[in-house]
């Protein structure tokens, strides 16, 4: 069933922080569709697909999301 | 398990740590102990010891902040990041930090305190995150009710700091691989049209929709279900599942646990004493006769009646050749019996009383 845009513009949201947080995504500035396509978007969430044992696709998909909303450790700074 | 980019370890192998801070959520005496028994789960099994100091500078400090605590990785408020700790080295390193945030607790509710710390000092020891679910490693909060170094976790400090010198070191449970050709099954049951695999403390799931399997702690529904549940069936009419263990049974409507349980498989179901536990159950939804294997007899339980048939039990061997003397776990599908014994799967026509096929007990996972 189509995804109310609002919910997608939470979700895109969602996995950008997550990607920063987690997989040391770099910002890519303001733009939303340059942030969704940008091939470090999809990058980052191959491996966090990998990691979880979740399909591959490096798209943002329920199963994803579902794993993306737990609460976890957190992976501190270090590198800066 | 993962090592740390770099493999940082700590050269000595009695450390200090310091709590620096107290969450006003928990006692200090219970957060106190809480840290302790999560050093012990390492310590149990490397050369390392560990010391509280009352104040100074410890090698691994501990505190409770919120926010932006000035080590350039703020926390996020309540939910999302937890927790995270520093890799060995000088200064902040091997340091663990707490979202104050979050509420912390000593039982089932978010967060517990001992099973979060746990997982940070393996950080703090130089392990990064690991991708077993069952491994306190794993970076997604999971509360399985007991908090244990998986093997997963042990292999892991093992690999930076040896093992420890007391030779009864405790040995770490193993995640199931849900493609290992010698998987084999406590339990299995039909839920709602799905089918639940039942093993120690996780459960197996296939369903149609989600070709991966997904495997995770059976407290993930069922909090205060015991792990290494030995039987379980379906009894659909009423929508329930039920759990046994030993002489004790449990029934689940979703992922209620129903009130009044556990109770006992004698008083109600009408075993004999001699029956010290179940290892297999099917209940047929046409019928409502329920089959209780038992080692190499089984029952017939009439759920209408709600009293045991007459002229039982029988040999599993006389109604159900083919199939050997014990059942591991048995359901029912689409009108045939799958049983289960080690390795092996046997379908089953009862009203033929044949064996249809013999398969691998895995082989509902697509491997």
């Amino acid at each position: 069933f189509p995804v109310a845009p609002e919910t997608q513009q939470q979700d895109v949201e969602t996995v950008q922080k997550y990607l920063e947080k987690y997989y040391d995504l770099k910002d890519v500035g303001t733009h939303i569709e340059r942030r969704r396509n940008s091939g470090s978007v999809v990058e980052k969430l191959k491996q966090m697909q990998e990691f979880f044992g979740l399909r591959v696709t490096g798209k943002p998909d329920a199963e994803t999301m579902k794993v993306m909303k737990q609460p976890r450790c957190g992976v501190p700074d270090v590198a800066r | 398990f993962v090592l740390t980019q770099g493999n940082p370890r700590w050269e000595k192998t009695d450390l200090t740590y310091r709590i620096e801070n107290y969450t006003p959520d928990l006692s200090e005496a219970e957060v106190d102990h809480a840290i302790e028994k999560a050093f012990q789960l390492w310590s149990n099994v490397t050369p390392l010891t560990f010391t509280k100091l009352p104040a100074g500078q410890a090698d691994i400090m501990i505190s409770f902040v919120r926010g932006d605590h000035h080590d350039n990785s703020p926390f996020d408020g309540s939910g999302g990041n937890l927790a995270h700790a520093f890799q060995p080295g000088p200064g902040i390193g091997g340091d663990a930090h707490f979202d104050e945030d979050e509420r912390w607790t000593n039982n089932y509710r978010d967060y517990n305190l001992y099973r979060v710390a746990a997982h940070e000092l393996g950080h703090s020891l130089g392990l990064s995150h690991s991708t077993d679910i069952g491994a306190l490693m794993y970076p997604n909060y999971i509360f399985s009710g007991d908090v244990q170094l998986a093997q997963d976790d042990i292999n892991g400090i093992q690999t930076i700091y040896g093992p420890s010198k007391n030779p009864t070191q405790p040995t770490g449970s193993q995640t199931p691989e849900v493609c290992d050709s010698k998987l084999t099954f406590d339990a299995i049951t039909t839920i709602r049209g799905e089918l639940m695999f039942f093993k120690d403390r996780f459960y197996m799931r296939a369903n149609s929709v989600y070709p991966e399997v997904e495997l995770n702690f059976i407290s993930v529904f069922w909090p205060s279900l015991p792990s290494g549940i030995e039987a379980a069936y379906e009894l659909a009419e009423r929508d329930e599942i039920r759990f046994f263990k030993g002489s004790k049974y449990w029934a689940v409507l979703g992922q209620d646990v129903l009130r009044g349980y556990p109770k006992d498989i004698h008083s109600s179901f009408g075993f004999p004493r001699t029956v010290k536990h179940i290892d297999a159950a099917v209940s047929e939804e046409d019928t409502g006769k329920t089959y209780f294997f038992v080692a190499n007899k089984y029952w017939r339980y009439d759920e209408y009646k709600r009293s045991m048939d007459a002229g039982y039990p029988k040999m599993i061997a006389h109604d159900f050749p083919g199939i050997g003397h014990k059942v591991d776990a048995v359901f029912k599908k689409d009108g045939f019996f799958y049983f289960f014994h080690g390795t092996r799967q046997y379908k089953f026509d009862a009203k033929t009383k044949r064996i249809l096929s013999l398969q691998k007990a895995n082989s509902w996972f697509n491997c």
